[in-house]
């Protein structure tokens, strides 16, 4: 279970300040499959980047489980997230001198909990069920915007997450792809109880959310 | 009017050979407001990168009205692009060291038909039109998702030009956001003639349109 207690985000300052993020109040159980929602700027990704321990909140403290996180020790944030974070980013961030494959492995490489055989069949699981076993040499600059969002959902799940953020993850792709998207995120959630946070504008995946949160302003709308 | 005659694009050779569009004809009249669909992959980016003369195809050619281009001459190309073709690019490509308004701004930089006045004048509007008013200083690295993408449609509408290519301009824009744009292109393609070419997964932008184009592996289905 996560927390996040009095959570506030602001950007700049004077005349360029924004409160991206205004006293947000959310818990997130086990086996989430929650969508935040709300128009362009309201926060969504901020409020990812916050539960995901990539950016820290101006203000607020975040739980995991009853466990108080120490926020201003980003070595003990970055060992959490690598072995408990999955995350698809917006703009899907993937390295553009490594090739598809290479870029799925790239969580696995220090991990010394798994073996190399295991780390190069999960690589190749994952962009087989992402539909891009004929793409795992190209680049990212060979590779069209879903495919190069496809990866990136690829990279997100090859470390068997407990916890998936996804950052608009269906927005470049077609009908098919994204119901194979959220087919394979639904059977992670009950087979494997990985909790899956979404931002996203997407009633395909919305469709899907057992928990909704609308964000409007940095806010939750009730 | 455009016409694709026979277009060909082939991507790399021998094993990493892909054939993005197979032999395309298709004709695009004035005050188009068309939408090329299909799944990701497709061809869907290459054949708007190829209508906006940024792509030089491997085989076949490319009539404006009778004019039959001559494709290797590129510094003519990028005269036509410049007044004449708008282009909304999948990943939004914006300068990273410059703020919104410079963005919108730098396909005028160059144009001398247009007045200093007129070019403010046209930049802050759009920036209007677009729901950033609030957001006109800021870089790309300090602006949402959504935000970036609309920067990205202010700029490719700013020089007034008689054909707009749009690559997914509404993946990261929620209802409201995207309703607002589509708008403004379908009175812009109305009122000023403007043709406008839609790659697009989304229903919203679909619905909209007047030709409908499906792709599946590089060719047009009938
Ligand atoms: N520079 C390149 N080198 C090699 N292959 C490429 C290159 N650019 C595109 N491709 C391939 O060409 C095919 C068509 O790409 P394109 O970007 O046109 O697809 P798309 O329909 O826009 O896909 P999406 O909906 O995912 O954006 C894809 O299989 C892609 O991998
Ligand atoms: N680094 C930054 N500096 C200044 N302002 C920022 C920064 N990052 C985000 N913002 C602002 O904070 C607000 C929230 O941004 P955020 O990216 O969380 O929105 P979002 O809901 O994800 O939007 P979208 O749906 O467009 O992706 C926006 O108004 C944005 O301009
Ligand atoms: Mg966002
Ligand atoms: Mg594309």
């Amino acid at each position: 279970v996560m927390r996040l207690e009095n959570i506030t985000m602001t950007y700049g300052e004077g005349n360029s300040r924004v409160d991206a993020l205004k006293n947000i109040n959310l818990e997130i159980p086990n086996k989430s499959f929650l969508t935040i929602s709300g128009p362009s700027g309201s926060g969504k990704s901020t409020m990812l980047n916050i539960l995901g321990l990539l950016t820290k909140p101006t203000a607020g403290s975040i739980y995991l489980g009853d466990k108080k996180l120490v926020l201003d020790d980003f070595d003990k944030m970055s060992d959490y997230r690598l072995f408990n974070i999955g995350f698809i980013f917006q703009s899907f961030n993937l390295v553009p001198v490594l090739n598809a494959k290479e870029n799925v492995m790239l969580p696995l490489m220090i991990r010394q909990d798994i073996d190399e055989k295991e780390k190069a069949d999960r690589v190749e699981m994952l962009l087989l069920e992402v539909g891009l076993k004929d793409h795992i040499l190209k680049k990212p600059d060979e590779l069209s915007g879903g495919q190069k969002q496809r990866v990136a959902i690829a990279r997100a799940l090859v470390g068997k997450p407990t916890i998936v953020l996804a950052d608009e993850p269906t927005a470049n792709l077609d009908s098919e792809n994204s119901e194979n998207i959220i087919d394979i995120m639904q059977k992670m959630n009950r087979d494997h109880k990985v909790a899956f946070i979404f931002s996203t504008h997407d009633p395909r995946v919305v469709k899907h959310a057992l928990q909704k949160v609308e964000l409007k302003d940095g806010e939750i709308l009730k």
